[in-house]
């Protein structure tokens, strides 16, 4: 399967209804610094399942766009991830704050957080292995972890 | 449940030299990944090491921070050579490499991910310059950050 | 001892906002640092808050890997302000740094910094194209790393 | 005063004598990955008295070149800081290993290294203060440490 858009609402510092892509194979994401680009891969984080301290916030209503300045521009925010399967039909994923806790919701029905976390499975994306997602300045740490925790990995993985 | 862990175990020590190789483009470049203890690997930890080219062997701690970098990217390979997930997305990972390395990154990610897609966020032309496409983003007006988003499909410019 | 810890924070809140503006190149930028509880400031924490150009005040958590990097070099010159060390060592210290910012942090060290020696280590030619002269350190040959050393006067080749 | 020189002693990648400078106002290293350019720094934190966890080691004897894969070419390593003061005299500063422990000479005279730290601090340089010296990956913390690390930062410098 190919991530082909990501839609954003109200997402961070991603104000109303911002629409990116279509991605490619190799998309390079670029501009200067505090312009938002680590928000970009934390609304790609949360869509595939990712918890809030992850996101570099301690509540989910801190990910609508505008509270970092306790001045939210709405009650919710949302993302949508937007698959091509087997290059034939869309498969689309979609994570919503409302008031203070997630929806979730897979071509647009409203499904459980764990009907949802395991169709991604399916597709090889588990936020729980660590394997996809590589945050700002963690990268070296990958190499560093002790031998217990890479066999807590390992085990998650397989 | 043992077993699987166990084939997990073996299939990433077997992929994981290769792909340090590749990664290095160095055939001196080495790279093992084992448990502590054979019999029942669950119970210990996992030893990983890499020996970068022209050194020799010592611990990992004694590398430096680009060398670090190039260690934890052919791990994060060899496990997706294991249980590939479907896209990479990866913040800044060439802010301790030179360049040559990052060309030696970028040019692994195209060649030898097929099933495989990347995105990744970089400040270093020597590393955007690769993709197939850019996304630029900038601070547009407002009280408070309110990001901005171009696209640039890059296959259009050149032929690759 | 008392006396000594209240005029240290003094000088080094009263320093931090002119450094924090010369740094960013804006006057916009602001930085505020104090005491938690003024009666009694060795009590208790010193509280440290940035607002970068263009925004509004937010938790330091918020900032971005290059908004937290400005941060830290305004702390680090104005504590150099209130006491001189004669010379600083920075390790990549423009790691997350997009090349605007280079430009502003390689120009304060050179128009802003007297009495300072610096000695910077950097992989990015944006960067230590500023410096005066260039150590060149290279792997030589041997059964472990043996680095080589060149010195380059970059005085001699451009008029200051 | 003026950092001048550096001299190093079969010290980590820099085996035999080896000498850098003359230093200036503004100097950079500059070097492909793993060439040494940290190592460099290691030795002048190590010749400014900073302790053996901050230097990536966790022996002093780690320090002699060789020993990181366990063929030290010597018993002892040294490093030498020449400074100049008030563009006239040289005053200078050396730390050496020998066997397991420290040595400390200003200008050539054995002294102890309390004397050592204090002839230094006189300068404005103490390794306690963490006021000049920033390792590798190290920078972004110095804004983010708690209200109460700073204190005791500030408690170090006044
Ligand atoms: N809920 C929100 N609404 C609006 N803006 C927000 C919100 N949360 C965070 N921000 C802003 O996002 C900015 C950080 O953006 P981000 O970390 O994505 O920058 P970046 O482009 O990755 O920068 P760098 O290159 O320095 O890493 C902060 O300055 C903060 O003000
Ligand atoms: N005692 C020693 N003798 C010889 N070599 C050593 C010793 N200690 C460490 N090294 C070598 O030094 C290398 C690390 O060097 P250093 O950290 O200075 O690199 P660097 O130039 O800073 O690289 P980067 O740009 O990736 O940060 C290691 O590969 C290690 O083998
Ligand atoms: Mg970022
Ligand atoms: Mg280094």
């Amino acid at each position: 399967s190919f991530l082909q858009y990501i839609e954003m609402e109200n997402f961070k510092s991603y104000r109303g209804h911002v629409v990116v892509g279509p991605l490619k194979q190799f998309t390079a994401v670029i501009g200067p610094n505090g312009s938002g680009k680590s928000n970009f891969m934390d609304a790609i984080s949360f869509v595939m399942g990712e918890k809030t301290t992850s996101l570099r916030v301690k509540r989910l209503s801190d990910l609508i766009h505008g509270s970092s300045i306790g001045r939210p521009v709405a009650r919710s925010c949302y993302v949508t991830a937007k698959f091509i399967v087997n290059g034939e039909y869309q498969l689309e994923f979609q994570r919503s704050v409302i008031g203070g806790s997630s929806e979730y919701r897979i071509n647009g029905n409203s499904v459980s957080s764990s009907a949802y976390l395991a169709r991604l499975e399916k597709m090889g994306i588990n936020v729980k292995a660590k394997n996809f997602l590589v945050f700002q300045g963690a990268v070296e740490n990958i190499a560093m972890k002790t031998p217990k925790e890479r066999t807590s990995l390992f085990e998650e993985i397989s | 449940r043992s077993e699987r862990f166990t084939q997990c175990c073996n299939h990433i020590s077997d992929a994981i030299d290769g792909i340090y190789k590749k990664l290095a483009r160095n055939e001196a470049a080495q790279a093992y990944l084992g448990p502590d203890n054979p019999e029942e690997p669950y119970l210990d930890g996992i030893n990983y090491n890499c020996v970068a080219p022209g050194k020799r062997f010592q611990p990992m701690s004694n590398l430096s921070g680009g060398e670090k970098t190039i260690a934890a990217l052919a791990l994060l390979f060899s496990i997706h050579n294991y249980q590939p997930a479907p896209f990479f997305v990866l913040d800044e990972i060439d802010a301790a490499l030179d360049n040559t390395n990052i060309g030696k990154v970028a040019s692994y990610i195209r060649d030898h991910t097929t099933n495989l897609q990347t995105i990744v966020i970089s400040l270093k032309e020597e590393f955007y310059g690769h993709a197939d496409a850019l996304v630029g983003i900038t601070p547009g007006d407002g009280d408070c950050l309110v990001s901005k988003v171009y696209l640039f499909d890059l296959t259009k410019f050149y032929d690759k």
